[in-house]
Formats: C-alpha cells, structure tokens, sequence
C-alpha cells in the first residue's frame, strides 16, 4: 500500500473520524 | 508571476534547519482544549525526555527504521494474523516475524496513569492499537526510560484482566497474537520486525488526559519485558481502529474522533486532540476505505497527485489496486512505483535551477541549496476520494540532511502491488 507519512502531515491539522468512517485534513493545524 | 506564486512555496533555507534556540513555543489549541494533549518531537527541545536539549537524530538510521515499519506494514497487509500464543517466560525466545514495527516513532504525548497519578511519555501511533508502558517488576529486561516505571502495585485502581475475559480474546486483533494464561490472569505479547517487543499483563487502569477527561478501567498492558527502540519514552498510545485501541475504549467520550498537528519543528509543540473540540471548519473530508479485512489501518483513496499546479500523469489504477493508508508513525510517504516516478520527474523538473546531489538511504532526489538564501519549491497536493484535496505544508515535502543534502521526502515502493 501507499503510505501517508508523518513527514507530509506536518503542519496539517488530521482529523480521524472513526465513527463516520472518515479522515479529514485542513491547513494550519498547529496554529 | 502571480500563477507562479500559487503553485509554488518560497522559504527561507535558513528555515529548512532546526531552530539553535532551546526555547519552546506551546500549542495554543493544546494549552486551551480541555480534552488536547501537547505534541512534541520525541528528540525536540520541546520533549520532557530532553531536558531542553535537542538533539541530532541519526538520520541514516531513521530511514532504515522506517523502512522496517513498512516493510511490516506490508508484511501485515498481506498476511493473515498470527494467532500465536504467548507466554510471559519465554517472550524473550520469540523470533522477530513481521508485525507493526515501531520505526523512529517520532511524536509522543504524556498521559497520566493509575492513581496516584504518574505522567509518562508515550508514543503516539495511528497504525497500532495496543497502548502498553513499561512496568515493575521487570522479570526479563526494561530499556532505559526517562520517567519511573509504572508500579502497578502503588497503584490503587490497577487490575490485571481474566484470561477468560472478552478483552482477552481481543489481543489477537490488536496485536497478532492471542493471550494466554498466567494464574487466570491474562499475558499479551506483541513483537516487532526488528525484534522490539513488549510481553505483561493486560490490564485495567485509570488514564488521566487532562484534570477534567479521566477515564476508569481502561484496558492497557502493563509489560514486564520489553526490548527495543523505544529508549527514553515510557511506552505507546495505540490509536488504531481496533476495539482494544484507545479511540474505541473511550468512544462514549469522543466517539472515535480525535485529531492531531505535528509539529513543524522540534522547538514548537502540536497537538492530539480527543473528540471533536476545535476541530478547523476548513476541514475537507475523506472516506476511510477498508485496505484489507481484518487489519485496523485507516485507509484512503489516493486519486491524484499535483505538483506545482500541474496533475501528474498517473492512471487512476496505479493508486486503487494497492490501496493506501495514513500512519502517524511512518516518516516518509511511500507511493507505487509509477507514481512515485512521475512526481520525481516533475519536481526535479521545476527544481531545475537548483543544484542535486547524491541521495541518502531510500531518499534519492536530492538538492544542494547551500548557495542560496532562498528557495522556490513547486506546491504538492494530494487528492483524496470525496474530493478531499491536500495541499502539503511546505515543511512537508522535504527531508533535511544538511542545507547542502535537502531531499524530497517520498520514497517508492518496491513493488506496485504493495
């Protein structure tokens, strides 16, 4: 499989919806 | 000029290096957020384990870790479980064989366990589910943590679990191998592919996030004997999607939500954030797809990349019959081959300016900014299923050696079938 590693997270704000069955991702999380 | 700028990051080389400041900038949403832990760099100025002095990672030996973890992960995916039983005498006779490896586990995130209560370090971990620390007594061998190890017996709201008991019979999911049985009290093993493991007791504990989110009883283990790369923290948040995974015990609290920032650099803290507070209203979407049954990673749907504005040329089926999944533990994204081949030819094509130079371990596009004061790098965006697109921060596309060794951060598979 493909793997979206933590390198690329950075910054990013990564949501993990489990119950929706969903992940999400916006710009400037850390901010 | 204007379209240049859209597709394109201009930063400062400076940048591209570590801060020398041993200062600390604080997550606002970490300090803010009641149910919001701080994130920070496992070797950062910023980590409790460092005593505010950052240190210099090998970083040859990252990547080689690295690849271990997806090689397991690869290894894990094509695999059924292993239904192997474990014992707590002779954990330290078990063969490495091809489980979630750990890798340089970069983020950790201090919890409070049992009560009284006691903050330790623990790597978090989307793509395993079993949390376990370090315990006393170790009856084969600990590694050296900066925190006291956990005394269960100090402890006034520590339970060891029943051997017959649900939980139990959950560790063969969770960790790919059954429990068994020590005095009816329930034995967990988990081994890695680079021969780190951790064996105990699984057990019940109260887990202290923060003052006002205090969960009672939750299932955790609690291990005797432990070996590996995991020097320094006292143990592993397991974030997965399994039901003994951290998310899914306290799902009546969050409902399986939580959301995390790491960090740009080790002098600044992120967050991990449980439920849905604070979640950004810019937040686009993408359904988790199931990579494999039985496994607990949280898929995606890769459906292009763009670099600088452009699409590479990658027929959707390149992404779709290996699948994909995101780890918080991998450091560098891995793409199929022909993917991985277009972005390359694309980004060096508008890095042409600059200098290369040789590669390092499995990055191997690499560029000598040393002359420079400041760089422009093509922006690359990810586009998921669902529309979901996914513009990489600029931090976030390359892997810095030194300012005259700065590779683009992504690998290729070996195969395009994994």
């Amino acid at each position: 499989a493909a793997i979206f590693g933590n390198v690329q997270q950075q910054t990013l704000e990564v949501v993990y919806d489990g119950a929706g069955g969903r992940v999400g991702f916006a710009p400037n999380g850390c901010s | 000029a204007q379209e240049r700028e859209t597709d394109s990051h201009t930063i400062q080389v400076s940048s591209l290096l570590p801060s020398s400041s041993s200062s600390c900038v604080l997550s606002p949403r970490a300090s803010t957020t009641k149910s919001s832990l701080h994130v920070t760099h496992r070797h950062g100025t910023c980590s409790r384990l460092n005593n505010g002095k950052a240190t210099s990672p090998d970083h040859v030996e990252i990547l080689r870790l690295d690849q271990a973890r997806v090689n397991s992960i690869h290894s894990k995916l094509s695999k059924k479980l292993a239904t192997d039983h474990v014992s707590e005498s002779k954990s330290t006779d078990l063969p490495a064989k091809d489980g979630s490896t750990l890798g340089s586990g970069n983020y950790i995130v201090t919890v409070g366990l049992g009560t009284p209560k006691n903050d330790l370090s623990l790597i978090f971990d989307t793509g395993s589910d079993l949390t376990w620390t370090q315990c006393q007594p170790c009856v084969r061998t600990c590694y050296d943590q900066k925190e006291p190890i956990f005394n269960p017996s100090k402890s006034t709201s520590y339970y060891n679990v029943s051997c017959s008991s649900a939980a139990c019979g959950s560790l063969s999911s969770a960790t790919g191998n059954a429990g068994s049985c020590s005095a009816s009290n329930c034995i967990y093993g988990i081994q890695y592919g680079d021969q780190s493991f951790s064996v105990g007791f699984l057990a019940k504990e109260k887990f202290t996030l923060t003052n006002s989110d205090v969960f009672d009883g939750v299932y955790f283990g609690c291990g005797e004997n432990n070996q590996g790369l995991f020097t320094g923290v006292a143990g592993l948040l397991g974030l997965g999607r399994d039901k003994l995974s951290f998310p899914s015990q306290t799902a009546t609290a969050y409902n399986k939500i939580f959301s995390y920032c790491l960090p740009s650099s080790a002098s600044y803290t992120g967050h991990l954030t449980f439920g849905s507070a604070g979640i950004s209203r810019s937040v686009k979407f993408t359904p988790i797809s199931t990579i494999t049954d039985g496994t607990s990673f949280y898929g995606l749907n890769i459906v292009a990349i763009t670099v600088g504005g452009q699409k590479l040329p990658i027929p959707s089926t390149v992404f779709s019959t290996p699948g994909a999944l995101i780890d918080s533990g991998t450091v560098i994204t891995r793409l199929p081959p022909k993917a991985y081949a277009a972005l390359r030819s694309s980004f060096k094509a508008k890095m042409s300016k600059y200098p290369t130079t040789s590669g390092v371990s499995i990055l191997d596009t690499c560029f000598d900014l040393s002359g420079f004061k400041t760089v422009t790098i093509p922006k690359v965006a990810f586009s998921f299923s669902g529309g979901a697109v996914v513009e990489l921060g600029s931090k976030g596309i390359f892997y810095v050696f030194k300012i005259s060794q700065v590779c683009l951060a992504f690998a290729g598979n070996s195969d395009d079938s994994n």
